[in-house]
């Protein structure tokens, strides 16, 4: 039966009708995106969703101004550092969270600005070398750094106006962390992987390295992207960048794989391989779907749970696709280009 | 996934290891 489960289901012809363009965003002032991503936005006492867009040394807010427009609503410069990434804070308010570095991360700013005031400021809140970091619900950041001698794994509690209320340190592995991803529904539960392939388990009230769990050694590199605790087992959201293509499987985006919290057993649930022909991934999940940027330049999007790849959007005329991302709270899918182009789908 | 390939499950798992890892 495992063997069955394991056994890739590919469409012949994945359904793009499950991603419908909602709307476009151009920034014609970005030379080179790096990051898009959504942010919870309260204003006038309205809260609405509203995109972030990050070059390398910009990051802008966007509002909607009609159902397909969307307007720049600020600009923050950040010019010492170049902006890395932007860090998705679920259910967080007014708060925009980036790293910034050279190749690795070396500093995590929040950004915030208030149309009341007109005012905006970006506030520092951790900086060494940065291998891992992750938003989490109700305010909190976690980062894994690392200096010659030992491996630092910190949770950030973030006040409302950008400041960190409380800091509370993590039992690091003796492995570097390399990804986070929370517990779908357990608060206090934190996964993560190591430069080893294993899955670590955190409790974050505690800070207790609960369990460390092997990933097996035929996925190189594995990333954690979500976690969800069902019936004694933990399902954890794999993608494997470096995976090679096998006879039996194809090339794996993206794994679903059972963990026995108790016993460190796992075993394989699904696989959600790359369309036929297609190479390289850069993978995000949502809920339990997942999506990649693809060497050629097109975006895949996958049903996790039943390994399908779901959709695909191809590289159009105007260029290839370089960024997929996952709006909070599933409000679709964020496809950019490189020249600053954000197209807004449905899922 | 069968308690035969994953060996015995424990609901509380959290809270077990909780208990027995070191503070």
């Amino acid at each position: 039966a495992v063997a069955e489960q394991l056994t890739p289901v590919l469409l012949d012809g994945p359904r793009e009708e499950s991603l419908q363009l909602v709307s476009e965003l151009k920034d014609s002032s970005c030379s080179c995106a790096v990051d898009v991503g959504t942010v919870w936005w309260e204003a006038a006492g309205r809260r609405e969703l509203r995109v972030v867009t990050a070059s390398e040394s910009t990051v802008s807010l966007w509002e909607p101004l009609a159902p397909d427009c969307w307007g720049k609503v600020y600009t923050w410069h950040l010019r010492e550092v170049p902006v890395i990434q932007i860090v998705p804070l679920p259910d967080t308010c007014n708060l925009v969270c980036v790293a910034l570095g050279e190749l690795e991360i070396g500093e995590i700013r929040l950004l915030l600005h208030s149309s009341e005031t007109d005012s905006s400021k970006h506030s520092l809140v951790k900086t060494g070398n940065i291998k891992a970091v992750v938003g989490l619900k109700d305010r909190r950041l976690v980062s894994s750094s690392r200096t010659m001698q030992e491996q630092q794994v910190e949770m950030v509690l973030l006040s409302e106006t950008g400041g960190s209320k409380d800091r509370q340190s993590l039992m690091p592995p003796e492995e570097t962390v390399t990804a986070f991803a929370e517990v779908e529904g357990m608060r206090e539960a934190l996964v993560g992987t190591t430069a080893g392939n294993s899955v670590v388990v955190w409790n974050l009230k505690t800070g207790q390295l609960l369990k460390k769990m092997h990933v097996g050694y035929s996925y190189p590199a594995s990333i954690c992207h979500r976690a969800y605790s069902d019936s004694g087992l933990l399902f954890v959201v794999l993608s494997h960048p470096l995976a090679k293509k096998s006879e039996s499987c194809g090339s794996p985006a993206f794994r679903v794989v059972a963990f026995n919290p108790h016993t460190g057993q796992s075993t394989g649930v699904m696989f959600s391989c790359l369309p036929l022909s297609c190479a390289g991934r850069q993978g995000d999940v949502w809920d339990t779907a997942g999506a990649a940027v693809l060497t050629s330049g097109a975006v895949a999007v996958w049903d996790l749970l039943q390994g399908r790849c779901v959709a695909v959007l191809p590289p159009g005329p105007a260029g290839h696709w370089a960024l997929a991302r996952w709006a909070t709270s599933g409000a679709g899918l964020l496809a950019g280009r490189r020249d600053g182009t954000v197209h807004l789908y449905r899922y | 996934c069968s308690e035969s390939d994953l060996g015995p499950i424990s609901l509380n798992w959290f809270e077990e290891l909780t208990a027995e890892a070191p503070p």
